[in-house]
């Protein structure tokens, strides 16, 4: 099938000579040049407007960001897969078909605390984990 | 410490588009962080005036106090001392709590659940009563430090120049025809005309009440003048469930994840 990929781009390139004749030199699988790449996205969520502002004091919102972009094989600079998915992917030549997918996931988390009530009226402040989403990158 | 601000805590990021959810997206948001908070369901607390009591704004100080610090650690901003605490907590919470503060994965406050103000009898001590529901804790969580906090307000004028010897009992055992058997915890001498807040370590108390919840019977405060004369809660300037809402009395637990893991059988 890589085969016929590279006849579908031929024939892509026909379509569009000028791009072609600007020589795109190596041809980036990863393809992330058209598509947007995986990348962290902005996201703030506000408690305020979840409708949530009854039960959480404190903070009125924060900004979590999430993870969202295209990765394929073989990975680009945003190269972090395991080494068992590399295997996993040369062990499939042979069936392209059944390689494991990229997925655009978190990379890197942060903590944030969150002051609460709970059912009882009691307050509880807790710091979590991974709340908030710092890098993204192809799993 | 009695207006209550939330400036400057996550309020709109600047730079953030800020857009209306759809239904369904608000539905997911809220199930996607209620599964990150760990919540079965979103909590609803019966808020009279609950957010301005005393034990909300307690924690409401903690909280700032960790946040800012959470912040510098995230902007990689100078790392302070840790004996110093960033930011001087107003007087609610001293630097011991905050010292507890930096160890724990998470702090919990505990409404009062009674009071009883029992009257004045030759054979009965005038005490005061306070009882607190620890049954609602998460699994796994251990207390490395408890308090009960107790606000005392400036007397008058009967006993300005005497001192007060302060006791906090925990209630061992209830007896249904006789005074309760009583474990003492602290007693402590006071000035009649003090003011502020006091604290009371109840570590063990706590512990043992989460432990074992059929002990949990509770804590009593007695109070002696230097004369020996047992008087009233409320004529020593203590501050109960009638008085002002940042002063009502509280308790605050702190926790660690517990490292012990008990091995299943095999």
């Amino acid at each position: 099938s890589a085969g016929g990929k590279r006849r579908h781009q031929n024939r892509n390139r026909s379509t569009q000579p000028q791009e072609a004749s600007r020589g795109s030199g190596q041809t980036d699988y990863n393809s992330s040049n058209q598509k947007t790449a995986c990348k962290r996205h902005e996201l703030y969520v506000s408690f305020r407007e979840l409708g949530w502002q009854d039960w959480i004091i404190a903070p009125e919102g924060y900004a979590a960001n999430y993870c969202d972009g295209e990765c394929s094989f073989p990975l680009n600079g945003h190269m972090n897969a395991t080494n068992h998915a590399i295997v996993q992917t040369l062990v499939h030549l042979m069936n392209p078909e059944n390689v494991p997918k990229p997925c655009c996931a978190p990379t890197k988390l942060h903590a944030i605390s969150v002051l609460f009530f709970d059912d009882n009226s009691n307050v509880i402040l807790k710091k979590y984990k991974n709340m908030v989403v710092r890098a993204c990158g192809c799993h | 410490g009695s207006h209550y601000s939330l400036e400057g805590i996550g309020e709109g990021q600047p730079g953030f588009v800020h857009r209306r959810l759809r239904t369904h997206e608000k539905r997911e948001m809220q199930k996607e962080i209620l599964s990150v908070l760990g919540l079965p369901h979103r909590p609803r607390p019966h808020l009279s005036h609950g957010k301005y009591n005393s034990a909300p704004l307690f924690m409401l100080d903690l909280y700032k106090t960790l946040s800012s610090e959470e912040k510098s650690q995230v902007e990689g901003a100078l790392e302070r001392p840790q004996s110093v605490p960033a930011t001087r907590s107003p007087p609610l919470a001293t630097y011991q709590e905050t010292a507890f503060l930096n160890d724990a994965d998470m702090v919990m406050s505990f409404v009062n659940l009674v009071e009883y103000d029992r009257e004045l009898s030759p054979q009965r001590r005038h005490h005061k009563e306070f009882k607190f529901n620890l049954s609602q804790i998460p699994e796994g969580e251990a207390i490395t430090a408890a308090e009960f906090r107790l606000y005392k307000e400036c007397v008058s004028q009967a006993f300005r120049n005497d001192t007060f010897m302060l006791k906090v009992y925990q209630v061992v055992k209830e007896q249904p025809d006789r005074e309760a058997d009583l474990f003492l915890l602290e007693s402590r001498r006071l000035w009649a005309s003090e003011e502020g807040w006091l604290e009371f370590d109840i570590t063990a108390t706590s512990n043992l009440w989460v432990m074992s919840p059929v002990h949990n019977l509770g804590l009593q405060v007695s109070v002696e003048t230097s004369s020996g004369q047992t008087i009233s809660c409320k004529d020593a300037g203590l501050v109960g469930r009638d008085g002002a809402l940042e002063k009502q009395p509280f308790m605050v637990a702190f926790f660690k994840v517990s490292e012990v893991h008990i091995r299943s059988v095999r």
